[in-house]
C-alpha cells in the first residue's frame, strides 16, 4: 500500500 | 468504519462537548490547561492537511472541522474572552510544551512512514497527540481537587483512543494489508498515561467521593 495511503481514521 | 472505531469517534465528540459545556455553561475554564488544548489544536491542524484535498466521508469531513473548529475556539475563549480567561490560571498551567511539540516533530522527521510532507506532519500529530494530555494531568494533579466536568472530560478523552486500540486490533484481524504500528504504538503509550487518572477516578466513583488526585 502507498504509504501516503489516504488516512481514512480521525 | 467499526463499531469500535464509532464508539471511539463518539467519545471524542463527548469530550470535547462536556468541555464545551463546562466552559459556556460556568463561563470558567479552571482546572483546564490552555497548553493542552494549543497542542490539541496543533494535533488537528497537522493531521487533517488533507480536509481540502481528500473527501472520505461526510461524516469523516464533518468531525474533522468539528474537531478543529472547537479545539480552537477553546483557546480563544481561555486566550480572550474577557470572562473566562479570567478563571485561567497560568501559574499552575506551567507545563513546558514546546518541549513536546519540538520533541515529537523531531521523532517525526526519523520515524514515518514515508518522507513526505503530509506524512511527517501526520506522524508528528500521532506523537503530539499521545502526549497532548499531559499538561493538563500535571494541573490536575497540582491542583488536587477536579470539578466533575474536568473529570469527565478528561475520562473520555482517555477512553476515546481505548476504543481505538480495539479497532486497530480488530481492523487488523480483518484486513489484510493493515499497518498502523505508528498510530497503535502512540495509542497504547497515549491511553497508558491516562492509567493512573483512571484508576482515581474509579476509586472516587467507587467510594462515591470527589475525585482527588494525590499531589
Amino acid at each position: 500500500v502507498d504509504a501516503d495511503s489516504v488516512k481514512d481514521e480521525l | 468504519m467499526n463499531i469500535f472505531r464509532f464508539a471511539g469517534d463518539m467519545t471524542h465528540l463527548i469530550s470535547i462537548l462536556v468541555l464545551l459545556l463546562k466552559v459556556y455553561a460556568t463561563k470558567s475554564c479552571s482546572g483546564i490547561s490552555l497548553k493542552t488544548q494549543e497542542l490539541y489544536g496543533i494535533v488537528f491542524l497537522a493531521r487533517y492537511l488533507d480536509l481540502f484535498t481528500d473527501f472520505i466521508s461526510v461524516y469523516n469531513t464533518v468531525m474533522k472541522l468539528v474537531f478543529i473548529g472547537s479545539s480552537l475556539a477553546i483557546v480563544w475563549c481561555m486566550r480572550f474572552h474577557r470572562v473566562v480567561k479570567r478563571s485561567y490560571d497560568r501559574d499552575v498551567d506551567t507545563f513546558r510544551h514546546y518541549f513536546l511539540v519540538g520533541g515529537c516533530f523531531l521523532l517525526a522527521l526519523f520515524v514515518h512512514e514515508k518522507f513526505s510532507f503530509r506524512e511527517v506532519f501526520w506522524a508528528f500529530s500521532i506523537y503530539l497527540e499521545a502526549v497532548a494530555i499531559l499538561p493538563q494531568l500535571i494541573l490536575l494533579q497540582r491542583s488536587g481537587n477536579v470539578d466533575n466536568l474536568t473529570g469527565q472530560y478528561v475520562l473520555f478523552l482517555g477512553a476515546y483512543r481505548g476504543f481505538y486500540i480495539l479497532n486497530w486490533i480488530y481492523r487488523y484481524f480483518t484486513e489484510d494489508q493493515f499497518s498502523r504500528w505508528i498510530s497503535c504504538v502512540s495509542g497504547l503509550v497515549q491511553t497508558a498515561l491516562y492509567a493512573d487518572f483512571f484508576y482515581y477516578y474509579f476509586i472516587s466513583w467507587k467510594n462515591n467521593a470527589k475525585l482527588k488526585l494525590p499531589a
